[in-house]
């Protein structure tokens, strides 16, 4: 099942 | 002080209308160039970059940097009451407690004056580096937003599927399945109608609809949207202002 990813996976700062 | 005006209000009504159900409040930062919004949902899934360039504004003055705290939820009760061909003037003094929104009529003599309490928000602005997409998508906005409502309606995930050949969206849900595959076309005499995919590795990346649904409230701003993608990686959705963009940058969803 897809799992929803959030920004700060990929934005260090966030 | 800031002091801008609009020809139209209807530039920041449709700027309201496009961020305020991803977020509820955010700082408005004011410079000599013009207005940036920078801000990320609750969920911290989507992030909202807003530029509306000086030479959106008729007349445009803002000699220091200026911080307004917004409420879009007021900002929106307020905004709403202008004519969208009324000015729209803007004013805020250096460390203001509230901003000045003037509406004015073009024919009559009539002026609204509105005042807005701002918050004090904490602006944690994010550096965004250039990020490096695989696929770049043109498209007339109002047929993404169309692709999006529809296909949201089987499921809460979208699909996107870039190949060298077409574009194809896809949803797969508890009842049923559905895609809209589009290829790549130029429209000489309406331009803004063309389908433009640049390819440089395929791609196939699964979002959440809901998101997607509240990215195509920005349809009003731009006849055109651009759509870029890489692999595992947030997309961005950019529509262009006069002088400007809002851009949303949408994390995926992934197997882990």
């Amino acid at each position: 099942h897809h799992q929803q990813q959030t920004l700060g996976r990929f934005f260090s700062s966030l | 002080m800031l002091e801008g005006k609009f020809e139209e209000s209807s530039l920041m009504k449709k700027v309201v209308d496009a961020i305020k159900d991803s977020v509820k409040l955010c700082n408005f930062n004011c410079t000599e160039h013009g207005v940036t919004v920078q801000a990320v949902d609750d969920s911290r899934v989507l992030l909202i970059s807003l530029l509306i360039g000086e030479a959106s504004f008729e007349e445009y003055r803002c000699d220091r940097n200026i911080t307004l705290g917004i409420d879009l939820e007021s900002f929106n009760k307020i905004i709403k009451n202008g004519n969208s061909s009324d000015f729209l003037t803007l004013i805020a003094e250096d460390s203001p407690d509230n901003v000045l929104i003037i509406f004015e009529d073009k024919k009559k003599d009539r002026v609204s004056e509105y005042s807005l309490k701002l918050m004090d928000l904490d602006s944690d602005f994010l550096q965004i580096d250039d990020m490096e997409f695989d696929a770049t998508i043109t498209m007339p906005s109002s047929e993404f937003a169309k692709i999006t409502r529809d296909l949201k309606t089987l499921s809460e995930s979208l699909q996107i599927i870039v190949t060298k050949e077409n574009v194809k969206f896809s949803s797969d849900g508890d009842f049923g399945t559905g895609n809209v595959v589009l290829k790549g076309f130029v429209d000489m005499d309406k331009p803004d109608e063309s389908i433009k995919i640049d390819m440089a590795r395929p791609i196939n990346l699964t979002f959440g609809a809901k998101y997607i649904a509240d990215i195509v409230k920005g349809t009003s701003l731009s006849e055109s949207v651009t759509i870029k993608l890489a692999d595992k990686s947030p997309a961005l959705f950019e529509y262009k202002l006069p002088s400007g963009f809002l851009r949303f940058y949408l994390a995926p969803k992934f197997d882990e």
